[in-house]
């Protein structure tokens, strides 16, 4: 652990919320009141510190002052929205802002919420910081720069780890008095968390609920290296280091400029190569994008590309599109048929064209997209899955099929589910995981 | 726009910046980081996260700068301390 070398030179506290969160619905005040007093009982319990809610009257003369703030906010660490920074808290001393403790308010706040921020383990590691102590490289500590994730369901049982409590230990000392160890005098008086303990308005979806670890993506692409999956009307976007740009989706309608209102489903995307122009494919039209920003002129109907099927039929929609790193030809996939392109000067069908596209072997006939790396490996996905065909090989001996949510969206490797013996006298175990 | 791809290793030296692996830079000398020290608080950065401290940006690095986290620097020094108190009182 690490302190500052400051501490308070008092262990009676006063603390007062001096605002709430906005974005999040849930987080109603007086279950941030429930969450700061626990977040500082945790570091009460531990030692001879006492925190007293301040009264109404010196609500603004309070030792810790606890504000939610967006962006510049008058301190010289300004807020960056969701993700990045999400909270700071000044050291104990006798300057005006000394153990003032501001949370990012464009975070989305939870509590007993996998969907968000878990305000309870934030506020502790920064009541850490207001009480004296630096940042820890000790694993378990909360008080690692980095967010950990929720510490627990129940906040009343939450205890320090040990290394936090050895640093706030050597600033104030081992705990004494055993029998009150609370941040609200008397030890009755703790606050019980609000009623319902944790309301959710199906009818309103939250952004951040569109869970990523589910799959079922409309839409992935390839876009100058970044790759963009796309789902309902969000999407997702990773970086060339392969680190999501955050975990919440962003609204398709606030970055590509120029589609139609109330558009719900991307049917294929991909980066022509010839010229960087991005191509959507929606139901049985199809927009150009000089960057970000649909082109005049489109849409245009999909039956531009000639897209007839075996049968004769014209194809209604795409269901993925890409172009091969290994020939550099554009492929559109639909109805379990595809079709090949060359886009160097100007678009013209390969002849030949359709094929099945179960010559690609080992790979979903109907993915929902198809991109490729420039090593020139093709990845198919399909619901939660994808598979890797080998630059320039329609059929490897075997594809292996692998987890999107872990590979790409960050999610945790399922836990295998081993199940009792076989009913029917077999013997064998199963072994069940969320993405198999 | 679709930004080109943010270049990595600016941003790696102005995060190593913010949170104290790196002195920030110094405007009236406009003197730039050296290689040797850019490398050297990298390592100091992967070895306070835990992470194999290989001196480069490699994806671990890069996916934990992007981890959300705390505003406060890992490496505090008395000019840090001395700033917050100036900031507020001016």
């Amino acid at each position: 652990y690490a302190t500052v070398g400051l501490r308070w030179k008092k262990s009676e506290l006063t603390w007062s919320i001096q605002n709430y969160p906005s974005l999040h619905p849930f987080l109603k005040p007086d279950y941030v009141h429930y969450i700061m007093t626990h977040a500082l009982k945790a570091w009460s319990d531990v030692t001879n510190l006492n925190f007293q809610a301040a009264s109404s009257s010196e609500q603004n003369r309070a030792d810790i002052m606890i504000s939610f703030a967006r962006s510049l906010h008058d301190d010289g660490y300004p807020f960056d929205g969701k993700g990045g920074t999400l909270a700071h808290a000044f050291f104990p001393g006798d300057y005006e802002v000394a153990g003032d403790t501001h949370f990012d308010d464009e975070e989305s706040w939870t509590y007993k919420d996998d969907s968000g921020t878990d305000l309870f383990a934030v506020a502790v590691h920064e009541f850490g910081h207001a009480l004296g102590l630096s940042h820890s490289s000790t694993s378990p500590s909360i008080m690692r720069p980095y967010y950990q994730g929720a510490v627990g369901d129940d906040i009343e049982a939450y205890i320090l780890p040990d290394d936090d409590r050895h640093a706030i230990q050597s600033l104030y000392g081992i705990k004494i008095s055993t029998p009150t160890t609370s941040p609200n005098k008397p030890t009755s008086q703790l606050p019980k968390p609000p009623n319902p303990p944790h309301p959710k308005v199906p009818s309103q979806p939250d952004p951040s609920i569109q869970n990523r670890c589910e799959g079922g993506f409309d839409a992935v692409a390839n876009i100058r290296g970044e790759i963009f999956f796309f789902k309902g009307p969000y999407f997702w976007r990773i970086q060339r280091s392969r680190s999501l740009v955050s975990l919440q989706p962003a609204l398709i309608k606030n970055f590509w400029m120029g589609l139609p209102p109330g558009t719900d489903k991307i049917d294929a995307v991909y980066e022509r190569k010839s010229d960087s122009r991005i191509i959507f494919f929606i139901g049985s039209q199809y927009w150009v994008f000089k960057d970000t920003a649909a082109m005049s002129g489109y849409p245009r109907p999909l039956s531009d590309w000639g897209l007839i099927s075996h049968d004769g039929k014209e194809a209604k929609s795409v269901e993925a599109a890409f172009v091969w790193a290994h020939n550099g030809k554009t492929y559109i996939f639909s109805g379990g048929e595809f079709w090949r392109f060359s886009e160097a000067e100007k678009r013209h069908q390969d002849a030949g064209y359709p094929r099945f596209s179960s010559l690609w072997k080992g790979v979903p006939s109907n993915p929902d997209d198809i991109i490729t790396g420039e090593e020139g490996d093709a990845y198919f996905f399909k619901n939660n899955s994808y598979w890797v065909v080998k630059s320039g090989e329609l059929d490897q001996d075997s594809v292996t099929r692998k987890s999107t949510a872990v590979d790409w969206m960050e999610c945790p490797e399922p836990t295998p589910t081993t199940l009792p013996g076989n009913p029917r006298g077999r013997g064998g175990d199963c072994n069940c995981g969320i993405s198999g | 726009h679709l930004a080109p791809m943010p270049d990595q290793y600016s941003r790696g030296v102005d995060w190593l910046s913010r949170y104290g692996y790196l002195p920030p830079p110094d405007p009236r000398t406009g003197q730039l980081q050296s290689k040797e020290g850019i490398e050297k608080a990298i390592k100091e950065m992967q070895r306070f996260a835990g992470l194999k401290d290989t001196g480069k940006l490699d994806s671990d690095t890069l996916k934990l700068m992007n981890t959300p986290r705390c505003s406060l620097p890992d490496i505090i020094g008395s000019k840090d301390l001395l700033k917050k108190r100036r900031r507020k009182r001016r």
